[in-house]
């Protein structure tokens, strides 16, 4: 059976909110490592892997593999009830039918207690090789989420191209054309708020800033974001927790 | 123009 107690709801809160709209039903696997998901959105471009390391929790127990198959619509749902220092027990059988969460708040001696239930999903789980990135580009969460906004007001793709200087997006539209760059810089009071790009090679990709302004759901995990791409593979956008990570993977728009 | 390519082309099935 897995029983896992995390001592914030925040922290589960701010992962849900994070990919539910891109993944709206998906597998939590369970196994002694942690609570793990491999989702892809609807349409195949992107794909979403999510990692709670088993030490984020305490006490956590699951001695076998456990999927869990939530909607996470109405894990939201359910969610919504608790609030944010609460204390929260997920809880389920070997082979569940149910998820049973309990929210505890320990000042003022509140236990309140749901029930979710669960479904079967087929999802087939992709390999995802280890890859040598040619950029690796680390900057502020709220920066990039602007400049995706900023951008998708102009058009649907946006080329990065990183070079030993920095990052250049941009993107031309109806309506004419937009470019951000941020150039290497480090903020010796304030490292969040640094950019920094380590190359081997430089890169120029484009991609949907559609998917990109989703991914920016998952701004109140981490104060920084790390971008890392090569040539003619997927970008990996990815938001570090203390215990666990959300990590986003999205197809280029290449040449036809 | 570009085409968008799917996560399916670049990531196998374990």
């Amino acid at each position: 059976m897995l029983e896992a107690r995390i001592e914030q709801a925040s922290v589960l809160k701010r992962v849900i909110e994070a990919i539910k709209d891109l993944v709206p039903d998906c597998n939590f696997d369970c196994n002694d490592t942690g609570i793990a998901l491999q989702a892809m959105d609807n349409s195949h471009v992107a794909l979403v892997a999510m990692l709670l390391r088993a030490d984020g929790f305490s006490p956590y127990r699951c001695d076998r593999n456990i999927a869990l198959g939530i909607n996470l619509n109405s894990l939201t749902k359910v969610l919504r009830c608790a609030q944010n220092e609460d204390m929260i027990t997920l809880k389920a059988d070997d082979a569940p039918d149910s998820l049973n969460l309990v929210f505890e708040n320990t000042e003022n001696e509140r236990i309140s207690e749901y029930d979710i239930k669960l479904m079967d999903i087929d999802q087939e789980h992709l390999g995802i090789p280890d890859t040598e990135y040619s950029a690796s580009i680390t900057l502020p969460t709220a920066e990039f989420q602007r400049i995706c906004r900023d951008l998708s007001q102009l058009s649907e793709s946006v080329a990065i191209e990183a070079t030993k200087e920095g990052v250049k997006f941009s993107c031309s539209g109806d309506i004419g054309n937009g470019s951000v760059t941020l150039r290497t810089h480090q903020n010796v009071d304030k490292p969040e708020l640094s950019t920094k790009v380590d190359l081997t090679e430089p890169v120029n990709l484009t991609f949907s800033l559609k998917y990109l302004v989703n991914f920016c759901k998952a701004s109140s995990l981490s104060q920084t974001v790390t971008l890392s791409l090569s040539n003619e593979v997927p970008l990996l956008v990815e938001y570090k927790m203390d215990n666990g990570y959300v990590r986003f993977y999205l197809a280029p728009k290449i040449d036809e | 123009g570009k085409q968008q390519t799917t996560i399916s082309s670049f990531f196998t099935p374990k």
